[in-house]
């Protein structure tokens, strides 16, 4: 059988590994974290000798598939437990570009803090888009929460830093910020996401990414995550038959982790990602 | 990095005297690395790249152009081919149904597209028919109002037909009636029935596929599957100001064939501009 006994030369490991790269950008890894992987198998794998009893393909596709679980098991942030550990009230702030499930995901967020029963106030520091305190406040009264809100066009970091203020008055556990979607490229929003974390100073920053997105998720988490410093990422829409390819190059390029994926539109439509889930899915 | 692309293999090109077969691989081959990076759908992409290859090796320069320039063309040409080259969407009485996978900017695309009908001349109006978005018709309520344009809707009501329906019958005397639908996916099936529900009875002359330029390999196969439920006559690219490619929408139109008329530089009503191919497809290979 081929490859028994004998090394890894380079001819031999690129047709195999040609067919695995196509598989993962197919599953939207960006190019870049592709290729990185790849050099790192071939690092690994070139002049390796093989034991009797594998194939070549078998120990590329382990090399490779262990390259990218690397990748993806960063040290991670279990959210409820971090809750559970700090002085409250914890604010926790949402953000991304346009569209990617952001205030869907906080609605399912304050339905499972609920469930666990702490109590939440939301904060609609999106005040630029049409009917974005409305959408709000549908969640807010569906889950039976407070939202602080203040009128169309008004400072995002105020509404936020009020929702704080309104959360250690009442004594509420969790603060969820909402804040509008935008465009990495686009300076002064950026500025005014920075200037909502100065103001509100909330406990940890979450990025929501579009699991449809290809290689633009790379960019979005680290402008992001070079703005304000993102501690964890949730993966929206992952159920668009999106493979979400991008959690292993947003986790490669900012070495964030991915805590949550986003499976549907109902409020329990959240699940905790696992990296052997999404291992599985890539090379599915 | 990523404008390495295009921009590298040009310089190849340029200071070639003649083009020989390397150096149409060497370019192929920085091209199909822009492709892929720019999210196009890998088989397009692979295809695409050997029908470059083939044209620039075999096709003979035409009278009074280099053979640089005639590579350049070719990838123009074939770009140009999949995406359509200054379709427009007629000024005339018409239905128009906006589909869509969730958050691409179908109902803030709707209050563009409104605008700009209005401010022609057309009478045009728009129809919540989402009924599923929490605020969904507050949302189009105010993009409406930022157009200048009546809409309709039903907020309690959960049967997008029915609303669109009621929608149609008020808005008849208009020259223009859009309809915003809800976001869905293939996989979906009660929404697909959905959508083929309402394109039935709306009878549109146009369905609109609204995609955003970061819309990665999912891109193709969605828009296939809205083309074979509803069969899609154009496409809008949204939020290509920011820094997306857009190679996933150009899948998805090569998925329809449906060419694109209008890209989405913006949240403002006034953010849509009138497709400009060569603009597009230099920006997607860098
Ligand atoms: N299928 C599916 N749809 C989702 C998921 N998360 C969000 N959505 C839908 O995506 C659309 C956009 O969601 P929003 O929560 O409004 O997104 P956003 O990031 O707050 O959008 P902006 O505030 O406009 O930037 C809505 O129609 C949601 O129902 C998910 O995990 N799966
Ligand atoms: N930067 C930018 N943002 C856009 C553009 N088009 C839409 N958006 C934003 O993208 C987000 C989603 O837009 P919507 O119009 O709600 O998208 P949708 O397709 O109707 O979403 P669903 O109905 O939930 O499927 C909003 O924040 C919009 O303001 C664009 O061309 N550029
Ligand atoms: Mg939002
Ligand atoms: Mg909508």
């Amino acid at each position: 059988v081929d490859g028994w006994g004998s090394k890894l030369k380079e001819n031999k490991i690129e047709p195999i590994l040609w067919d695995l790269k196509v598989a993962l950008l197919e599953a939207d890894v960006a190019l870049p974290v592709v290729e990185e992987i790849e050099e790192e198998v071939k690092d690994n794998l070139l002049n390796k000798k093989i034991g009797r009893k594998y194939s070549i393909e078998d120990v590329i596709e382990t090399a490779l598939k262990n390259a990218v679980k690397k990748a993806l098991d960063l040290e991670t942030i279990d959210l409820y437990d971090f809750i559970k550990n700090t002085e409250k009230p914890v604010s926790i702030m949402f953000v991304g570009v346009n569209g990617t499930g952001k205030t869907t995901t906080i609605a399912k967020i304050s339905h499972n803090l609920i469930k666990k029963n702490y109590s939440c106030v939301l904060a609609a520091s999106d005040t630029f888009r049409a009917g974005a305190l409305e959408q709000l406040q549908v969640h807010a009264n569906r889950l039976g929460v407070k939202l602080i809100k203040h009128s169309k066009g008004s400072d995002p970091a105020a509404v936020g830093y009020d929702a704080v203020e309104h959360a250690r008055a009442r004594r509420k556990d969790v603060v969820l910020i909402d804040t509008a979607g935008r465009m990495q490229t686009n300076t002064n929003l950026m500025d005014e996401m920075k200037k909502i974390k100065r103001v509100v100073e909330p406990d940890l920053i979450i990025f929501v990414g579009d699991a449809l997105a290809g290689n633009d998720a790379v960019d979005q988490a680290q402008k992001f995550n070079e703005a304000v410093g993102i501690d964890g990422v949730i993966l929206s829409k992952i159920d668009a038959d999106a493979k979400g390819g991008s959690a292993l190059s947003i986790g490669h390029a900012v070495g964030k982790p991915i805590l949550f994926v986003g499976t549907g539109e109902g409020y329990d439509d959240l699940e905790h990602f696992d990296s052997d889930w999404m291992t599985d899915r890539l090379f599915g | 990095k990523l404008k390495d692309g295009l921009q590298n293999a040009m310089k190849k090109v340029a200071n070639a005297s003649h083009i020989d077969k390397n150096l149409v691989s060497e370019v192929v081959k920085d091209v199909q690395r822009a492709m892929i990076e720019s999210d196009m759908n890998v088989n397009l992409a692979l295809e695409l790249t050997q029908k470059l290859k083939e044209r620039a090796l075999t096709e003979k320069p035409p009278a009074g152009m280099t053979s640089k320039e005639h590579v350049i063309k070719i990838i123009y040409e074939e770009f140009v081919n999949i995406l359509g080259d200054g379709v427009e969407l007629k000024l005339r009485p018409q239905t128009i149904m906006m589909v869509g996978l969730y958050g691409m900017g179908k109902t803030t695309t709707c209050g563009k597209l409104g605008a700009y009908f209005q401010k022609r001349g057309l009478n045009t109006a728009l129809v919540a028919g989402d009924t599923h978005r929490p605020a969904a018709y507050e949302q189009l309520e105010q993009v409406a109002e930022d157009a200048g344009v009546p809409i309709y809707g039903s907020p309690g009501e959960s049967r997008a037909p029915k609303v669109v329906r009621e929608g149609l019958e008020k808005f008849k005397e208009y020259d223009v009636v859009i309809i915003d639908t809800s976001g869905r996916h293939s996989l979906q099936d009660e929404l697909i029935k959905e959508i083929k529900r309402i394109r039935k009875v709306a009878q549109p002359d146009e369905v609109i596929l609204t995609i955003d330029a970061s819309v990665g390999q999912q891109a193709g196969p969605q828009a296939e599957a809205f083309h074979d439920a509803v069969g899609v006559t154009k496409t809008i690219i949204t939020k290509i100001d920011g820094s997306a490619k857009g190679g996933g929408a150009l899948s998805a139109v090569a998925a329809t064939d449906a060419p694109v008329v209008f890209v989405g530089t913006g949240e403002r009503i006034r953010d849509l501009e009138k497709f400009d191919p060569k603009r597009f497809i230099s920006r997607l290979l860098g």
